[in-house]
């Protein structure tokens, strides 16, 4: 209930003080039950048979797992069919009623299922009683049996050659589960309509291929996703964009990538660490001309490091390196820019011949605060 | 936390609750920022909108707000991409406060693993939250050590589903301590060497916590996200603003 008092919906008594248990009563849902998605019909109606109230109520039961280990004993070949009618009963879209399965159904199912339930020491679903399911009619319309096509096998099992049902989870797991160890035969990707990641023979889907993710361990199925020109580089979602717009500060590419990662620090042979920028697909220094401390701190944010930080100026006179040289933009302090790298630009003179190399330090993280003393 | 133990106030300061009216506490959360918490996306099935959420930090008894309490609203909640709830992987979210929290003793960061970073089994860590204790649900802290189990051993206790390396598994076989209802999100942490801790895993699912199935929680593999987080934690605060 709105109210936050709990209830059994869509019941005779009005427990809610508004009817709000009431709501959504009365219409067929489609069946989003994993195990039971291969029943002769879509529709279902709740609460079921068990007292479930939803279908998550339903996914999450003690029967919604013991009806599948049950199955794989082979003790009843409709058994699955049954559960389901019980788990997620179908609903009838003209009266938006339940149909129950007949009470033959029921019972076969208990009779040859409920012994080998004992000899592990467990007991047949309390809530099963056959007796509340009605007699098979010559007409067929009120309860439901199985027809000689239906499926055996929940879409979360294996059917073995023998017409055993195994869990798909020990399907090529490397032993046999059926008799004629058909479980463990065609186990390659392929064979399973999945895409074989070649390091580690890894399954995934075919989905998850250019999708941006890495999935395999050496990334394989995030490359040759695009075709970009010479001046494009990629995207992480394989788009293309113009070289001279990576690190510009604005977003070009549509996951952001082209903005990621422009901003590093890089180690000199005395463990300096020099600011470095990556833009338009090269890395630069960064000259310390009109440099101000507020601007140290902006690039350690961005590095992810807010903790203290330390700025040196080091002298660089070798002119080969004038072309790698970025300087702050002569109007930076009214460029209003949230990212450190938008507030420079390529191809100025660095007067001071100095570039900038930081030290950032992580903010604290993963502290107790120590127990107080009591002396006893 | 079932089988756990009342916490001490300030114990875990990273430990936060999510929390929406009427019902108040719904989830547990993490603090890694000042900014910046981490939860599962679980958390926010059908109750996407940021504007009916608050995160409470520095409590311990959730009927006795506390001198050190903060209270924050929520900007922004980013869910991962790929979340699947059918199968509920890649069960992972952030969430964005519209204020910094300030760090005082019962309120700290949590430090994330490194992107290679995994918890080895056999490794004790620890759990907690305000979740459902299997016969009542408590008003303080709890929390409960855990073991991890290898992603192996945990498959093989659950049949129907298959356990993704998004996924870390940690608990005993016979689920005498586990996480349960109300503490998802909530961290599953590991003391490193100097004394720092690390957060690991977020609380996701498991069998129904107190029936008769039991086997170990299934948490979040928070390793498996360190890239994301930083991304998105970054985007949002360079680039989207």
């Amino acid at each position: 209930c709105i109210n936050s008092t709990c209830s059994g919906s869509c019941g005779s008594s009005l427990n809610c003080e508004t009817h709000q248990n009431q709501t959504n009563c009365g219409q067929c849902e489609p069946i989003t039950l994993e195990l039971c998605m291969n029943l002769p019909y879509n529709y279902t109606h709740f609460p079921n048979y068990l007292g479930h109230r939803t279908q998550k109520e339903s996914s999450i039961s003690w029967e919604s797992s013991l009806f599948p280990a049950l199955v794989q004993t082979n003790c009843y070949k409709y058994l699955m069919f049954f559960a389901c009618t019980i788990l997620v009963p179908k609903c009838d879209p003209q009266t938006t009623q339940r149909i129950p399965p007949c009470r033959s159904l029921c019972e076969l199912s208990k009779e040859r299922c409920e012994s080998v339930l004992g000899i592990v020491g467990l007991q047949w679903p309390e809530d099963t009683d056959c007796s509340q399911f009605p007699e098979e009619k010559s007409d067929n319309q009120t309860c439901l049996m199985p027809d000689d096509d239906v499926e055996e096998c929940s879409p979360s099992h294996f059917k073995c050659r023998t017409g055993r049902c195994v869990l798909m989870s020990r399907r090529c797991d490397g032993h046999a589960d059926c008799e004629d160890d058909s479980d463990e035969e065609n186990c390659g990707c392929s064979q399973r309509g999945l895409w074989e990641c070649p390091s580690n023979k890894l399954c995934i889907k075919h989905t998850m291929i250019c999708d941006g993710f890495p999935d395999c361990p050496d990334q394989v199925d995030e490359k040759n996703c695009s075709s970009c020109k010479d001046d494009e580089l990629e995207c992480a979602n394989h788009d293309c964009v113009p070289r001279d717009q990576w690190c510009n500060g604005h977003l070009d590419c549509r996951d952001s990538s082209d903005e990621w990662n422009c901003v590093s620090l890089s180690k000199s042979v005395n463990s300096t660490t020099f600011l470095t920028i990556h833009k338009s697909a090269a890395d630069y220094h960064v000259c310390a001309d009109e440099w101000q401390e507020d601007l140290s701190q902006l690039a350690c944010n961005q590095l992810g490091l807010g903790g203290p930080y330390m700025t040196e100026t080091i002298e660089d006179h070798d002119q080969r390196n004038r072309q790698n040289w970025l300087r702050l933009h002569s109007d930076w302090k009214n460029k209003n820019a949230s990212t450190f790298h938008e507030l420079l630009v390529k191809g100025q003179l660095c007067q001071s011949r100095q570039r900038i190399a930081l030290l950032c330090t992580k903010e604290d993280c993963g502290r107790r605060p120590a127990a107080r003393m009591n002396k006893r | 936390i079932l089988g756990g133990r009342t916490s001490r106030p300030g114990r875990w300061p990273w430990q936060c609750s999510l929390q929406s009216e009427p019902s108040g506490h719904i989830c547990g959360c993490v603090l890694i920022g000042k900014k910046w918490v981490l939860t599962v996306a679980h958390c926010f099935e059908g109750r996407e909108n940021a504007a009916v959420w608050k995160v409470v930090f520095g409590i311990n008894n959730l009927d006795h707000p506390s001198d050190f309490m903060q209270t924050r609203l929520v900007q922004k909640i980013i869910l991962h991409p790929r979340y699947n709830r059918a199968v509920v992987d890649y069960d992972i979210s952030i969430v964005k406060l519209d204020t910094d929290i300030n760090v005082t003793s019962y309120v700290r960061p949590i430090c994330l693993p490194n992107k290679k970073h995994s918890v080895e089994p056999d490794t004790y860590c620890y759990i907690t939250g305000w979740g459902h204790m299997g016969n009542k649900m408590p008003f303080k802290l709890q929390e409960g050590e855990v073991r991890i189990i290898s992603l192996e051993q945990c498959q093989s206790y659950f049949d129907l589903k298959t356990i993704t390396s998004r996924m870390l598994c940690a608990g005993y076989e016979a689920g005498t301590v586990d996480s349960c209802m109300g503490d998802s999100g909530g961290p599953l942490v590991c003391e490193q060497p100097g004394g720092r801790w690390t957060l690991f895993g977020l609380t996701s699912w498991g069998s129904v916590c107190f029936s008769k199935v039991l086997g170990p929680g299934v948490y979040s593999n928070v390793a498996h996200f360190v890239e994301w987080i930083e991304r998105q934690i970054y985007i949002h605060t360079f680039l989207l603003n």
